[in-house]
């Protein structure tokens, strides 16, 4: 019943970490428990919460990826300023972790395994992906039960959409065959911009019922409520940002 | 004579890519000869200047990178439409390498290596990085003589910057004591919105003189040009975004 998402893409800056705060509290309004888990060295996630990333040996991701044994799950959740809504909060360490897990035995496994006691214990599970489809990554793909992939309505977005399936692809065949798209949501839209309108028309007519019906507009707040360290919801409630979250989130519990 | 200037900065989607682009062409357009290398997986700046990423066997970034020898540059190197601006294509093959020269003696010299060719051949290498602080962008910052930081005018790309601060000099105390910073650019600088404007004061006030007094606004053009092949300059010469990275250029051969 706990649904792990990996949120995923390689291009940079098209709204991976936004869609995870601010669906992951849409999600948990709904009297959902919501466990977030940044696995991006940025932990922009992290910050964008107000919390302060974790280094050193303080419990987080980088403890959670590196220890062999299954790890109490109590160790590294915090929580959040919403009800329902937590975190494991991401560390810069992470950076180092590609080149010290690049020859580890089952390196794909380690989060997967980290993430096992959320089952049962969680509704939704979001994974934050950094911009790229290295070890963290595939490790973010491997625990998950699907993938949610951010398109942003610009040229370079769509052009790296066939490399992220094939990766998805090639996840599933050799580590996670339950591996599904659970879809593809079109971020930064602006119905007055020819280019926004030209990728939304390419990704319908390519995509189909992969793409959510919910497109999160181009909208400032969005951008704004991290300095603040709360999502949208808390932040700017009237906002266009908060209502096509919530739109997102019911169509996210529905599927 | 020639200046090796490494365009870099892990957060995505700042405008890496748009700059290696358009301030190579506005450099070239005055007389000077110019080489771009793409560096990132993605092969945005070669896809964004008409050019097919390269594969397999194919001479381009990952046969560079991968050769033990010293190449001949003119295996390499394409020209591009525009007289003066040259390119090393990029190639999705490079995602592997990452894990591939992991454990490689002197795994951060093969770019330095690789391009020391292009020393009194070109006025200006542009190399595009990847938004990650991985191998990739550490071969960069080991070949580059100075580092172009693209700054994103919104909250998390502020938060960002310390880190890419150290990881320079990290670089100039381990492998690359010349790396200078030859400017930090703020780019989709949006005059009317508050956030922009808060991140430029901030920036000024702790980034004084390293700023470059040209700011890059957010202009739908700069994002129209790459799904036609073309530079600004070359698609839309009249509009706000080739004029600003003409001022850019017109810095960056004063400074
Ligand atoms: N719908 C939106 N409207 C306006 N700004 C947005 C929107 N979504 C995201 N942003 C802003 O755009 C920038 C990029 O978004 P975000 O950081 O979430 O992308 P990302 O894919 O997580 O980036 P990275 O690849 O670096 O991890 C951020 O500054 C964010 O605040
Ligand atoms: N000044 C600008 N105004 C409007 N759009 C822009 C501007 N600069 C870049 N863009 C667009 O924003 C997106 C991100 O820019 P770009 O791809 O150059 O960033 P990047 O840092 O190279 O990304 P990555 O981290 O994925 O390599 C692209 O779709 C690009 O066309
Ligand atoms: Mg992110
Ligand atoms: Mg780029």
């Amino acid at each position: 019943r706990t649904r792990i998402i990996a949120v995923a893409n390689q291009k940079g800056g098209v709204g991976k970490t936004t869609t995870v705060i601010n669906l992951g509290a849409c999600l948990a309004v709904h009297d959902l428990e919501v466990l977030l888990v940044d696995v991006d060295p940025q932990a922009n996630a992290t910050s964008g919460l107000g919390v302060v990333p974790v280094t050193g040996g303080e419990a987080g991701i980088y403890t959670l990826l590196s220890s062999s044994g299954e790890p109490s799950l109590d160790e590294f959740v915090l929580p959040t300023e919403m009800e329902g809504l937590w975190l494991v909060p991401g560390s810069r360490d992470l950076a180092g972790l590609e080149i010290e897990l690049a020859s580890a035995p089952e390196r794909e496994f380690f989060l997967a395994r980290g993430l096992t006691p959320t089952r049962g214990r969680f509704d939704y599970v979001l994974i934050d992906c950094p911009p790229s489809l290295g070890l963290l990554t595939l490790n973010a793909l491997v625990a998950a039960d699907e993938v949610l992939l951010p398109l942003q309505s610009e040229y370079y977005a769509l052009e790296g959409l066939s490399h992220l399936l094939d990766t998805i692809r090639k996840v599933r065949n050799l580590w996670n065959p339950g591996l599904g798209i659970h879809g593809i949501l079109l971020t930064m839209y602006d119905r007055r911009l020819n280019l926004s309108r030209e990728v939304a028309d390419d990704a319908e007519a390519h995509l189909g019922e992969l793409l959510y019906r919910t497109r999160i507009p181009r909208n400032v707040r969005l951008s704004e409520a991290p300095s603040y360290g709360k999502p949208v919801l808390l932040y700017a409630v009237d906002s266009s940002g908060a209502a096509s979250y919530l739109d997102l989130a019911r169509e996210v519990m529905t599927r």
